[in-house]
């Protein structure tokens, strides 16, 4: 099992890589990506090396090469089909978000309970009763999952989208336990991303 | 510079010590909070050792006297006061969120440049025009920022946060550059947390 924290590292260099080409930058030594993605070249060495040789002793990395590499390595080089369920506030601009679809997270259908809401399109995706998430997400064969519903709702919706077949979920709304083997569901609490700040201005002083 | 992915997994740790002391765990040894958390016992000690002694040989962590001295390192023992700009789906959203205050987080104001907005409140916070902002956050002595407008004006208003005294932000905005000396800019890219799925799918096949 590899820690979450390995896998952020590899999206860091990922799109410091894509920058790069886009500069038309062709190589570059694990000191130079070092300073573009904020960690120790060690540290990158060492990510990188779990997962084959790709620098050239002495010459660096080719851009384009150890670019492709991690794309397949994070499973980008393919589209996924995803399910958001809970078109409220914070639903309703993950649906208007271009960043997924950048990096071919396609949000295929949105589930919600709200008949206001229902059979309505935001950002172009329709939207389901929540009834109807089992058949839907078979149907166009769904792999993945957005839960962004209140929290007292969040346990069972994830529930439903486990019952529908969908093995990996992102869940927004606060989960009380840990769920059954083969299933990935990572939380995000964006208060840890304003502690990544709290944390910088205690130390910098 | 400590690295990003080091002052989240103390966020973690955090969290998890939280959900044990109201569950009426005293101590516990890094093996096991290891389990909870999610990374390896020795990544646990190495990233506590860097701060002081807090373990007894043999006898693991006192829960409440870890959760507080990380409390302290992470800077949420005291309140931090912030300024949000761009009120739409996004900013709507993080408004709600509960999360932020219970970490000491409190948006003390809002701002944008939509007439429609200036002079309402969302979720109990007052959205002022975006030409206040100096005036507001000077006045109210607001130390942080959160930035949730669209990409193409992202960097102006980043700009003006930092004149306007603020030396901590957080971005969901792609930014093109880094920013000048001893302002600490974050971004948010969602995408990188649907890539954490991506890679478990890939690799657990
Ligand atoms: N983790 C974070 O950093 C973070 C940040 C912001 C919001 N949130 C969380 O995201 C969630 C959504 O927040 P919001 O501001 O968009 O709330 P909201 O109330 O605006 O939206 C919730 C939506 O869920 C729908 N819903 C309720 N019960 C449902 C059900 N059983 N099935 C399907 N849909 C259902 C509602 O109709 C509504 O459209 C909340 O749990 C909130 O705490 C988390
Ligand atoms: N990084 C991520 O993971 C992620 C996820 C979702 C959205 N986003 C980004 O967040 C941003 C907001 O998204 P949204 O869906 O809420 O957009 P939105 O259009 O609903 O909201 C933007 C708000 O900014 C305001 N605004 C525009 N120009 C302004 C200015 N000069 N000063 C002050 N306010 C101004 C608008 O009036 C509006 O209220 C976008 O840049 C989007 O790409 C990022």
């Amino acid at each position: 099992r590899i820690p979450k924290t390995t896998v952020y590292r590899l999206s860091v260099y990922y799109r410091a890589l894509s920058n790069l080409e886009e500069e038309g930058v062709d190589s570059i030594s694990s000191a130079d990506l070092s300073e573009i993605a904020g960690f120790s070249a060690a540290q990158i060495r060492k990510d990188l090396t779990y997962y084959g040789q790709f620098g050239r002793p002495g010459r660096g990395y080719v851009v384009s090469h150890l670019k492709s590499q991690l794309r397949t390595i994070l499973g980008i080089d393919r589209d996924w089909s995803v399910a958001l369920v809970g078109v409220g506030r914070l639903g309703r601009a993950l649906l208007a978000y271009k960043g997924f679809r950048k990096q071919n997270f396609i949000i295929e259908a949105a589930f919600d309970n709200d008949p206001e809401k229902v059979g309505k399109e935001f950002s172009g995706v329709r939207v389901y009763h929540q009834d109807e998430m089992d058949k839907v997400i078979r149907s166009k064969k769904i792999e993945m999952g957005i839960v962004t519903v209140p929290e007292e709702v969040a346990e069972i919706i994830v529930a439903k989208l486990i019952d529908a077949g969908i093995k990996a979920i992102l869940s927004f709304a606060h989960l009380p336990s840990i769920f059954s083997n083969g299933i990935k569901v990572n939380q995000v609490d964006l208060s840890i991303e304003m502690e990544g700040l709290s944390y910088y201005l205690t130390h910098s002083k």
